[in-house]
């Protein structure tokens, strides 16, 4: 454990306290994409299928539990107690466009060709993308509440403070795999437009606003 | 490279 690492993971469950906070205090979801969140709830799942057959540490055992039931905490929230308040009109990413090509390429190019592999391969892959429909919504709306803001730059910095992780195992512990890295850096990619936009505006007080 | 190493990341 380095310490990108521990702020990606911190990182990480900021983004998940800050949603929750959002959708029970406001007791709405509007401007969140149930879309995202279901893809995270299947990304979640598909890769800690793990827990049940490998130990590693109290630790990462704590963690994977609270992403997956939060994960399923949220889509609850949006699709049950706060359905009413869910922006389906403009949450219309197609998220088979996803799921698709993500079940595909993990077939194809994976680690090993197991069950658990090749699920895991895909909750990578998957993870890389799932935020679009969120940035998607965001688009579509032309602006983002200021939490809504915040959570996505929680959620956008884990997986950059991640890319450092691996560069840092690399050169400490000679450590790498190619099929993370590649897709953490798609999924950072992803967020760059949108981390402009933060610091040049939700930083200095204004609302999350795309240019007309 | 250790694949398995991965996977103890979250």
């Amino acid at each position: 454990m380095n310490i990108f690492r521990l702020f990606g993971d911190l990182s990480h469950l900021l983004a998940i306290i800050i949603l929750l906070l959002k959708i029970w205090k406001t007791r709405s979801c509007a401007g969140i994409s149930g879309k995202s969140q279901i893809l995270f709830a299947i990304v979640y799942t598909s890769r800690y299928l793990d827990l049940m057959t490998t130990y590693i540490s109290a630790y990462n055992t704590f963690m994977k539990i609270v992403f997956v039931a939060t994960s399923y905490a949220t889509v609850f929230l949006m699709y049950m107690k706060f359905k009413a308040t869910y922006d389906r009109n403009h949450d219309t990413f197609r998220i088979e466009f996803l799921i698709v090509p993500a079940v595909i390429l993990a077939l194809v190019i994976n680690q090993e060709f197991t069950v658990l592999e090749v699920l895991w391969t895909f909750s990578i892959y998957l993870e890389s993308v799932a935020i679009l429909p969120q940035l998607f919504l965001v688009s579509k709306t032309g602006e983002a509440e200021s939490i809504t803001s915040h959570y996505l730059f929680a959620l956008g910095s884990y997986r950059a403070l991640y890319l450092l992780n691996w560069v840092y195992r690399y050169y400490a512990e000679d450590h790498y795999d190619l099929i993370a890295i590649v897709a953490g850096l798609v999924q950072t990619v992803l967020y760059c437009d949108f981390f402009y936009l933060y610091i040049t505006k939700v930083l200095k007080g204004k609302k999350l606003q795309l240019p007309a | 490279t250790n694949h398995s190493l991965t996977k103890d990341e979250l």
